[in-house]
């Protein structure tokens, strides 16, 4: 109510934009799809396999109500009413991954011996607001 | 680490690299808790270039031993067998190793000088240096890994074994002496099969356990073509002796990095698999998970 008091009486230039952002929230958080070729890293050498890596990545803007959709802890609610209300320099939410999978990995040793391992936590497969 | 660069390197990814006498500069906020910077040295490949160490690899990089092409193959195809195209792990293994070793015996010798006729029984000293099992890498099975000749005109072997693994006395450095020894037979159909596992577990598992850091044995493998029968003529043998063998340990590694699959399955019965984010790759929801997580959606979308 006090913003509305300040702000200038200006319409925004088109309602129907307006509103669609309600709607159609833009650039919310989400899995993005990223992979790349240890040949680019030139760890081809002595990564046998796999030969490409998609380790994935979270990206967007977090909602002010993440609620259930995001498996977000309550906190995450309270720290964007900290930083919206209180203290704007306190962060907002970020979304980061939640959720991973594992990547198994063959690769030559120094002394020449071969080794497959599987490594926990190398890729990512969910998003969430926290 | 003796980097050029470690000034750099550390500013840039403290974190990873920092040094232990080092580490009392830090800002208490990049300090790591101990746990974590004793598993350092533990860090997957994958993390450790982005190190001191990884910096001067990706600029010069150490030459490697080159690995036997057989023991390649092998692992290509263990490779295919447990994971997924895009590397995952695949689900359906039921066994608890997260690592496996293959080893090439560093170096050979041919004891006596008897001429190497066929059928007789020759022992082959190997030598296998495992400095790269970590302490944190606990032994499941080992596996002696011969590979074949597809050529072998037969399609079943019955081959004698003879393994004793030795010990170098203080007193004497030339003269080993057997610590312990075990004999067995073993048939088999040829076929397709290039390679033949036999396992040395229970054999192998006191030394391994011991973080024995160099194994040396001796094998006399001596095969007859066909099945086994009196009287078999020595021109049915096969040297196996003159394939060296190579040592597959199958480990569980323990340490935080490594993938633990009974504890994946224990979180999973714990928290059912939710419906995962639209245009993920990964994506495993069912079609009555996927159309209940649309109309949440949609609901959402009205309610702002």
């Amino acid at each position: 109510d006090e913003n509305l008091k300040e702000a200038p009486a200006t319409p925004p230039y088109n309602l129907s934009e307006y509103f669609k952002q309600f709607l159609f929230p833009q650039n919310e958080c989400e899995l993005h799809s990223f992979r790349l070729s240890f040949s680019q890293l030139k760890w081809d050498k002595w990564i046998i396999a796999p030969h490409r890596y998609s380790p994935q990545y979270c990206k967007g803007d977090c909602p002010r109500v993440v609620g259930h959709r995001y498996g977000s802890p309550v906190h995450t609610m309270v720290q964007n009413i900290i930083y919206e209300k209180l203290d704007s320099s306190v962060p907002k939410p970020s979304c980061v991954p939640a959720e991973y999978s594992p990547l198994s990995v063959l690769t030559i040793e120094p002394d020449g011996s071969i080794v497959y391992k599987e490594y926990e936590d190398m890729i990512a497969t969910k998003c969430t607001c926290r | 680490p003796h980097s050029r660069d470690r000034a750099v390197s550390n500013k840039i990814s403290g974190l990873l690299v920092a040094p232990e006498d080092a580490i009392s500069e830090l800002n208490p906020l990049l300090r790591l808790p101990k746990g974590v910077r004793r598993g350092y040295a533990l860090l997957p490949p994958l993390l450790k270039v982005l190190s001191d160490q990884g910096r001067q690899n990706w600029e010069s990089e150490a030459p490697r031993l080159q690995p036997d092409s057989r023991a390649l193959r092998y692992m290509k195809r263990l490779y295919k067998m447990s994971a997924t195209k895009e590397g995952i792990p695949k689900a359906h293994k039921s066994h608890l190793y997260n690592t496996v070793r293959l080893f090439t015996p560093c170096s050979e010798c041919k004891h006596g000088h008897r001429d190497l006729m066929k059928g007789d029984l020759h022992s082959v000293d190997l030598l296998f240096n495992l400095d790269r099992v970590t302490a944190l890498e606990h032994l499941l099975k080992s596996v002696l890994l011969y590979s074949f000749d597809v050529s072998v005109p037969t399609s079943s072997l019955t081959c004698m074994c003879h393994l004793s693994v030795k010990e170098h006395d203080l007193s004497s450095q030339v003269c080993p002496s057997i610590s312990h020894s075990v004999a067995f037979s073993l048939h088999f159909e040829v076929r397709k099969r290039k390679w033949v596992e036999i396992d040395v577990t229970s054999f192998l598992q006191p030394l391994i356990a011991t973080h024995r850091r160099n194994i040396h044995m001796a094998v006399n493998f001596t095969c007859l073509m066909g099945d086994p029968q009196p009287n078999t003529k020595r021109d049915n043998s096969i040297d196996m002796a003159l394939v060296p063998p190579s040592l597959l340990l199958y480990l569980n590694d323990t340490s935080e990095q490594a993938y633990h699959r009974w504890n994946s399955l224990r979180h999973r019965r714990k928290n059912p698999v939710r419906p995962r984010l639209r245009n993920s790759p990964f994506a495993d929801t069912t079609d009555d998970e996927a159309r209940a997580n649309t109309r949440s959606k949609r609901a959402s979308r009205r309610r702002r």
